[in-house]
């Protein structure tokens, strides 16, 4: 474990408490895409199969239980008790463009042919794209929410600051996960035109609207 | 060898 690891870890942990209690509070999802979070979820349960199989550590478990709690909990909240707060007229990405190609690429790229490690590559390649749906509903509707603005940054700086941890551990362990890292990048550099917007518009005050 | 397939990251 490294620092960089660890900020990405808390900044990813403090992007799913902000939109939880976005929804709790307000009691409403207006503005989050709900298969972006769907994708999220879907990432986390592909990913952590082996929460009880492969102990790491119990920060490792710990984390990894809060992961999918959230996140599950988030769907439950979109799509059963606020539902009626659900913008479905504007979050119509068809997620099944990002899953096939996904699913079908991690089959063909991955470190070992065995069922956990296709649905950890999977798990790697869905994240890199989960966020897709947000960032277009986004775009459709032309602005987002301060509080949403400020969920995507925390979740857009976490995969960040894991490039950093990559980049720290190759040097300190020679230790690099090139589908890790290709998946990461692609990631972040979708946040990056809503990084620029975040910096110049939401942190000087002003609502976050995309240009028209 | 399955040592990194071991994945230690969340």
């Amino acid at each position: 474990m490294n620092v960089f690891r660890l900020v990405g870890d808390l900044s990813h942990l403090l992007a799913i408490i902000i939109l939880l209690l976005k929804i709790w509070k307000t009691r409403s999802c207006a503005g989050v895409s709900g298969k972006s979070q769907i994708l999220f979820s879907l990432v986390f349960i592909t990913r952590y199969l082996d929460l009880f199989t492969n102990f790491i550590s119990v920060y490792n478990s710990v984390m990894k239980i809060i992961y999918l709690v959230t996140s599950l909990g988030t769907v439950y909240l979109m799509y059963f008790k606020f539902k009626a707060t659900y913008d479905s007229n504007h979050d119509t990405f068809r997620i099944e463009f990002l899953v096939v190609p996904v699913g079908g690429l991690s089959f063909l790229v991955n470190h070992d042919f065995t069922p956990l490690e296709i649905l950890w590559t999977f798990s790697i390649y869905l994240e890199s794209v989960a966020i897709l749906p947000q960032l277009f509903m986004i775009s459709k509707t032309g602005e987002a929410e301060t509080i949403t603005s400020h969920y995507l940054f925390a979740l857009g700086s976490y995969r960040a600051l894991y490039i950093v941890n990559w980049v720290y551990r190759y040097y300190t362990e020679g230790f690099f996960d090139l589908i890790a890292i290709v998946a990461g990048c692609v990631q972040t550099i979708l946040y990056c035109d809503f990084f620029y917007l975040y910096i110049t518009k939401v942190l000087k005050g002003k609502q976050l609207k995309l240009p028209a | 060898n399955d040592k990194d397939s071991t994945h230690d990251e969340l």
